[in-house]
């Protein structure tokens, strides 16, 4: 099964 | 002092129902540019970003920056109050912690004013760095929420692919196994039912259908809907708003474990 990817992995805190 | 007046005040409840389902509590940013929300699910697996620029409203009053933080499902009930056709004033002072929602019907014989206690969100933002998406896909947001609660009832998750053939969704499950391929479609006579489909490099991405199905609750905020992919990018799923901006999903894929 796939793993699900998190947004924090692809947007930086600003 | 922020005060803006909104004529089409349905287009403040159709947001609020189409992100409450993903985001429980959240700032509202003013500026002199506009209404600006940026949050993301419990889990970080999706994020939204609204845009309601200053210039779509009747009036826009912000003397300074701020955020106003607000519980999204009890902004919902008060939103429930309002006329679908009602004009919707907010307000609140500089340094309150009210906010004032002010309806009033079409024409003006009905007015009411509902205050909400404000609360103190810490907010996260992140950066979004432009993109150029190697694939993009326009198609009616009816079509898209059609697709997203067909492959529902099979399974869990969606393959999204776009070759040159069209857009492929795609999803397992224990009963078996479903496709639906759309292609570009360009009705000359009715641009809102058209699909547009710009491929750069084909893409395939893996998705979780729940995310999917909730972002389609924005569905009657437009006629279409846009879908931008690449490889190594959340997918963001764009809805319009009428001549004022945008309501954005953006959603993180399923890596291989």
């Amino acid at each position: 099964d796939n793993k699900q990817g998190n947004i924090l992995s692809f947007f930086k805190k600003v | 002092m922020f005060e803006v007046r909104l004529v089409q005040g349905s287009l403040l409840k159709k947001v609020v129902e189409a992100i409450r389902e993903l985001v429980t509590d959240a700032n509202i940013d003013c500026s002199s540019t506009g209404l600006s929300l940026q949050a993301m699910d419990s889990s970080h697996v999706a994020l939204i970003a609204l845009l309601l620029r200053s210039d779509g409203f009747e009036h826009f009053r912000c003397d300074r920056n701020v955020s106003i933080g607000m519980n999204l499902a009890n902004v919902s009930k008060i939103l429930r109050t309002a006329g679908n056709d009602d004009i919707i004033t907010l307000k609140a002072d500089d340094d309150g912690d009210l906010l004032t929602f002010m309806f009033e019907s079409p024409n003006q014989d009905r007015i009411s004013d509902i205050e909400m206690k404000l609360m103190d969100i810490k907010s996260e933002h992140l950066g979004i760095p432009d993109a150029e998406y190697e694939a993009v896909i326009k198609m009616p947001s009816q079509e898209f929420l059609r697709i997203c609660k067909d492959l529902s009832n099979i399974g869990d998750t969606v393959v999204i692919s776009v070759t040159k053939e069209g857009v492929k969704f795609s999803t397992r499950g224990d009963i078996g196994n479903a496709n639906i391929v759309c292609r570009q479609n360009t009705t000359l006579d009715k641009p809102d039912d058209s699909t547009i489909i710009q491929m750069k490099e084909p893409v395939s991405l893996t998705f979780a259908l729940r995310y999917m199905n909730s972002f389609t609750k924005a569905t009657s905020l437009s006629s279409s809907v846009t879908i931008s992919m690449s490889s190594d990018l959340p997918i963001v799923v764009e809805y319009k708003i009428a001549d004022m901006g945008y309501l954005r999903f953006y959603l993180a894929p399923k890596i291989e474990d």
